[in-house]
């Protein structure tokens, strides 16, 4: 139970997709096309945070356990909406 | 628990599933959708009812990809489902590339994602308490799921206690196989709960047997009109057996002493018995239990502190390992009464009026509360 079916994220670009989908990072900041520079503080921080969430030492590296829960199957709704407002709206 | 910060006005909500998944029953659908509502319904004031048309609060569909709402699915595994919250509608929408399963260890059970996605459809963020159903990965499939106080805390925070006397439905029966929901008594079952021998036949019907009488097992307990006695209904079956199984060609299989008979459904076929020597090279008499893992459609036979794997195709077919120890069967105990794989892809062993459940994912015995062995009279013949 609750093996992944494919192991999506496996790097820091795909880890940081997942953690602005789901709420660890400013969208607005990952935005490939903000040109924006991303600082390892910023990324470590957002990493602990979702280390945090899900139980996991916070040790702000990309360990293979945070891999493996950032794998598992889950909801897609955001974790935290500390971004600006949920911009979802129904259909 | 985290609140998203809005929640309905309205303690009746109702609910329509406007596009069904591919691979379930319309029927077992609805059952398990109603079954999620009543998740947050028994521990709070809120009402939830289906309705075929006109507008309805919460609307729920099975799509693939893109879907309309600028938040596509990405197939198998990752992202299984996403809901709205109040303020954005309520609507719950489920990956219908998921493989969804009801009452099974495999697939993405339906009723665990649906409860969880309903959690966001009243108002509920996710939970930073892992064993919460409102936490946001999926754990896989909780036979005996049991709504966890931060959720309760949560959604009672958003709706208030439920002001009537509380209806015990906050633990959902596993039903199809383990905790039922006592119905019909099993009579001298609850006096003494140990079996001789339980079996699936291929009809997916369960039955138990014990000295000269047997029951149909059904979800609630055992079936109106048993016990009934072996001898009357199963041809040349013995009283006292020592265990059963159903293979996958679909007859049924059962032991005693050195002896073992074949039946179609209740029908014994020609030719039965037959010794055991002759027709399971290998496996000793007197067997304690037998069941067939449907992972690998081999036999696996159980006496004393030993097993044997039996495998129809090799030859021979058991092969010279064994036999191995029951302890390598982490949390099993010797001296088994009998065993069954039962439809939900978990393995129950029985002994003296109790039972385990047993993960082959994890290949140990499974924690879970309340803890195993459980009695099997509580749980599997409704006492």
């Amino acid at each position: 139970s609750g093996v992944p079916v494919k192991y999506q994220i496996s790097g820091t670009t795909s880890a940081l997709v997942y953690l602005t989908k789901f709420g660890y990072m400013d969208p607005a900041v990952t935005n490939p096309q903000s040109g924006a520079l991303i600082s390892g503080d910023n990324v470590r921080k957002s990493i602990m945070e979702f280390q945090a969430f899900a139980g996991l030492n916070q040790t702000g590296d990309l360990d293979k356990l945070t891999l493996e829960m950032m794998n598992m199957p889950r909801c897609g709704v955001k974790d935290k909406v500390g971004f600006g407002a949920d911009a979802r709206k129904k259909r | 628990y985290a609140l998203q910060g809005s929640r309905w006005r309205v303690k009746e909500l109702t609910y329509r599933i406007t596009k069904y998944p591919k691979g379930l029953h319309k029927n077992d659908v609805d059952r398990e959708i109603e079954a999620a509502f009543k998740v947050w319904a028994d521990v709070t004031d809120l009402s939830f009812s289906t309705v075929n048309s006109g507008k309805v609060h919460i609307e729920i569909r099975f799509e693939k990809g893109e879907h309309g709402d600028g938040d596509p699915f990405d197939g198998p595994g990752g992202t299984l489902a996403h809901a709205y919250f109040p303020i954005y509608g309520g609507d719950a929408h489920f990956d219908d590339t998921e493989a969804w399963t009801i009452n099974n260890i495999r697939g993405t059970n339906l009723f665990q994602v649906a409860a969880h996605e309903f959690g966001h459809s009243l108002g509920l963020s996710h939970s930073d308490v892992q064993s919460a159903l409102m936490a946001p990965f999926y754990r896989g499939y909780e036979p005996n799921f049991i709504i966890d106080n931060d959720d309760i805390q949560g959604i009672q925070a958003l709706y208030g206690q439920k002001p009537a006397r509380p209806t015990p439905a906050t633990q959902r029966p596993e039903t199809g196989g383990g905790p039922r929901g006592g119905g019909a008594s099993g009579g001298s079952l609850c006096r003494d709960a140990s079996i001789d021998a339980i079996v699936t036949m291929s009809d997916k019907e369960t039955y138990v047997f014990k000295g000269t009488e047997y029951w149909k097992l059904t979800d609630d307990g055992v079936a109106q009109g048993y016990p009934k006695s072996i001898s009357a209904d199963w041809q040349g079956l013995p009283s006292n057996l020592d265990a059963a199984f159903t293979w996958t060609n679909g007859k049924t299989y059962f032991f005693k002493g050195g002896e073992y008979w074949r039946y179609t459904d209740l029908v014994r076929d020609t030719g039965y018995p037959k010794s055991i020597e002759k027709g399971f090279a290998g496996i000793p008499n007197n067997i304690d239990a037998a069941f067939v893992w449907s992972g690998n459609g081999k036999i696996y036979f159980f006496k004393g502190t030993h097993y044997w794997r039996f495998d129809p195709t090799q030859r021979p077919p058991v092969k010279e390992s064994y036999p191995k120890d029951i302890s390598n069967w982490e949390g099993l105990p010797n001296n088994l009464d009998d065993a069954l794989q039962y439809s939900n892809g978990y393995t129950y062993f029985f002994k003296d009026g109790e039972y385990w459940r047993f993960n082959d994912r994890a290949f140990r015995t499974d924690t879970a509360s309340p803890e195993f062995p459980r009695p099997a009279g509580y749980w599997w013949f409704g006492c």
